[in-house]
């Protein structure tokens, strides 16, 4: 990361971001 | 249903995405692993609706100056800007040799009769490496007017890109990575200049055994 710069994980982003969806 | 539902405004919806590595194994065999994709869907009014994601969340991970991620939201219209998380399937067995091509492939349709530009940006850092403009023609069928690009050849930073990606010996230092890369894809209509779609393309590596994974967000500002 860049100085500075916020982490990904850092961000308000939905729980959703951050699990790898299931095969259907 | 498409809206909210996908990635889609009443003027052009995105039916199919894929980027892929095709190997002719012999002139009768073909071998072809999909690093992303994004299949047909046909969404009902009982699918949920996208979740939302703030733009302003993902500033920096795109242009920022003129032309920008930020110039583009607020031109709009906002109801055509979508941010995809793809799980990459970096896992794949095909050799890497002479016979491999690597592509890209993508379809909208729309039920109008347009001239189409699609602009896509790799970015580093937020910082375009490499931008590819390609204009698209309407045909008509079943109804609608279809654009589909074809076997579109990726270009070389990106191939260059996926051979360093897979060399990491770890899944943790792949995303690590891919945390600075992204890809802006901007859809307007040739003749009016009007945005007709903005997608923006962030990144992990699938753990998935089932190939490439996504999520769909529509991009808001409250």
């Amino acid at each position: 990361l860049r100085q500075g710069q916020v982490p990904m994980r850092k961000r308000q982003l939905p729980a959703s971001f951050w699990e790898e969806p299931r095969p259907v | 249903a498409w809206q909210g539902r996908c990635i889609a405004t009443t003027k052009l919806r995105l039916v199919e995405f894929s980027a892929f590595m095709e190997h002719q194994q012999d002139p009768d065999t073909y071998n072809k692993h999909l690093f992303v994709h994004i299949g047909q869907s046909n969404p009902t009014y009982s699918d949920a609706l996208l979740e939302s994601v703030d733009v302003r969340q993902i500033y920096d991970k795109f242009p920022e100056k003129k032309g920008g991620l930020k110039e583009l939201y607020e031109k709009g219209p906002s109801n055509a800007f979508f941010l995809v998380k793809f799980w990459a399937d970096l896992n794949t067995t095909i050799p890497d040799d002479v016979r491999v091509f690597y592509g890209v492939t993508s379809q909208y349709e729309s039920p109008d009769n347009m001239t189409i530009t699609c602009s896509s940006k790799v970015c580093s850092f937020g910082k375009q490496v490499v931008e590819k403009v390609e204009t698209e023609y309407a045909r008509f069928e079943n109804g609608r007017f279809v654009y589909r690009i074809h076997r579109s050849p990726m270009c070389e930073y990106l191939i260059n890109f996926i051979h360093k990606l897979k060399q990491l010996p770890e899944k943790y230092m792949m995303n690590s990575v891919l945390e600075n890369f992204t890809i802006l894809q901007v859809v307007t209509n040739r003749d009016t200049q009007e945005l007709l779609l903005c997608i923006a393309y962030v990144f992990e590596v699938s753990t998935s055994e089932h190939g490439a994974q996504h999520h769909t967000y529509r991009l808001i500002k409250d």
